[in-house]
């Protein structure tokens, strides 16, 4: 059964859907059958992969109703989940819930039998959506770019995880970071992974949830066919399967799967 | 007394922050006192000033407890009121408020016979603090970067002025759109701005928010020093100030600062 995967950073427009979206499709490649769940209202990872927020695969009936999950197939081996821009009033609605956060596990135990990965797109917050996908999952991806401000907002994302672990999901784990549109020559990215690494490394011997994270390698490098796929509504390996951002987004799903297997 | 200018965009990541903070202390260097809110938990216009989130100037009790601001200076003509972490807290508190919307217009009516110009810097989100903003302000500021999926989430959150407008705050107008992290070479660029400037000048006869909205010139390029400033706490004018960057911003909050006295 499945491990379900949740892209989570509450800094705006650092990554997460791309590396959700081109992670996913990647899997897909390689064979294994992937489930993508768009949980933000924004529904980009949905139109990232040519599909329509709403309709008959939209999350919100599971979270507001708990109705069953309704996938659709986007590609040979990629099913969706798709996001729909009343996801904003689902969270609020969901708020009032007793068990809000647990609908989503609840409605991804019905499907795991049916794919090797899910991977769950979280909006730019740590509100409900977020939290329901920190409860479903069984591991966490942070994609980040590499700033100083990035730690700062890294630290307070450990904290929430450290939380739902302690309250509410305790076999949560994080895999580690994807350096996202990595640029080599601006100042202190180096700098910013050593401080990264230093900190999973102290960790190590802990039973936190992130004592084996890592940053995964390669980085992806700032691509601007990364930019331009979604407009298409491709992934990067329709759109431009020859672009360093196709070599880069492989290589790193590659690396995810193998952590992801280990854990 | 100040006009109040909120920059909005509920996207993560386009360049609300670097586009407030860079505005403001542009109009601030061509002698305008400017006062700068940051209204994002994340406090990333906070850190970007060489500020601490938190302490004497933050704006928590304001929202929680209706508490007078206590800008704090942190560059000649440019006052700061600070962000902090428990903003998300805040927004929470906030909702239980029966003049929530109301009470940053409120407590900025108090201080704007002090300043020239207000910014203020939202959260990537349409909920509380930046319905707050929506109300508090006269004129609005959309940073987005021009690719077609920015196209929809200007649509919608059009609808959300066009609701404030015609509920809270009758006075609200559009001043327009900052182009931001521009690269020429991008497929679809100039269309998506195309388009844009067509549906601002379809509007022009209407009594719309942004019946006299523009798209700004010139547009911010993609410059790294932009990316690395706020890292050393500084605005591009003290980090780089003969960078692409610190020209593009400057023009930019001569275009902004000649419109918004204009309407
Ligand atoms: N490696 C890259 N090279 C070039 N552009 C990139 C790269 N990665 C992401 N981008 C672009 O950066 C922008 C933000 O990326 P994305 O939407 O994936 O971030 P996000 O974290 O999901 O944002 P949000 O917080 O709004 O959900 C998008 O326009 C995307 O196309
Ligand atoms: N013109 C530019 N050139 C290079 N980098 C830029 C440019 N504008 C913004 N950036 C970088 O892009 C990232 C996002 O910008 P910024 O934080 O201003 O966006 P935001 O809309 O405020 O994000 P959020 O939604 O999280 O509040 C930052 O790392 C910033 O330094
Ligand atoms: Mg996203
Ligand atoms: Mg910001």
């Amino acid at each position: 059964p499945a491990r379900v995967l949740a892209f989570i950073n509450q800094k705006g427009g650092v990554g997460k859907t791309t590396s959700c979206v081109n992670v996913a499709a990647a899997l897909a490649l390689r064979g294994r059958r992937t489930l993508l769940i768009d949980l933000d209202s924004q529904a980009h990872a949905t139109l990232h992969l040519g599909a329509e927020p709403g309709g008959p695969s939209s999350i919100y009936p599971t979270l507001v109703e708990g109705q069953p999950l309704a996938p659709t197939p986007v590609a040979p081996n990629l099913d969706l989940v798709s996001a729909e821009t009343d996801l904003a009033a689902a969270e609020a609605d969901l708020a009032s819930a007793d068990d809000r956060q647990h609908r989503l596990a609840r409605a991804l135990d019905a499907v795991r039998h049916r794919y090797d990965a899910i991977l769950i797109d979280c909006p730019p917050s740590l509100g409900l959506l977020t939290i329901s996908a920190l409860t479903a999952a069984q591991q966490v991806v942070i994609p980040m770019q590499a700033h100083f401000l990035a730690l700062q907002g890294v630290g307070k994302l450990l904290e929430t995880i450290s939380l739902v672990a302690s309250t509410l999901n305790p076999s949560l784990r994080v895999l580690g970071v994807v350096v996202c549109a990595h640029d080599a020559s601006a100042a202190h990215t180096g700098e910013v992974v050593a401080d990264l690494e230093r900190f999973f490394d102290a960790a190590r011997a802990e039973a936190s949830p992130w004592s084996a994270a890592v940053v995964f390698r390669p980085f992806v490098r700032r691509n601007i066919k990364l930019a331009e796929a979604p407009s298409f509504g491709k992934t990067i390996f329709d759109y431009a399967p020859l672009a360093p951002g196709a070599a880069d987004y492989r290589a790193v799903a590659d690396a995810i799967a193998a952590v992801s297997d280990a854990l």
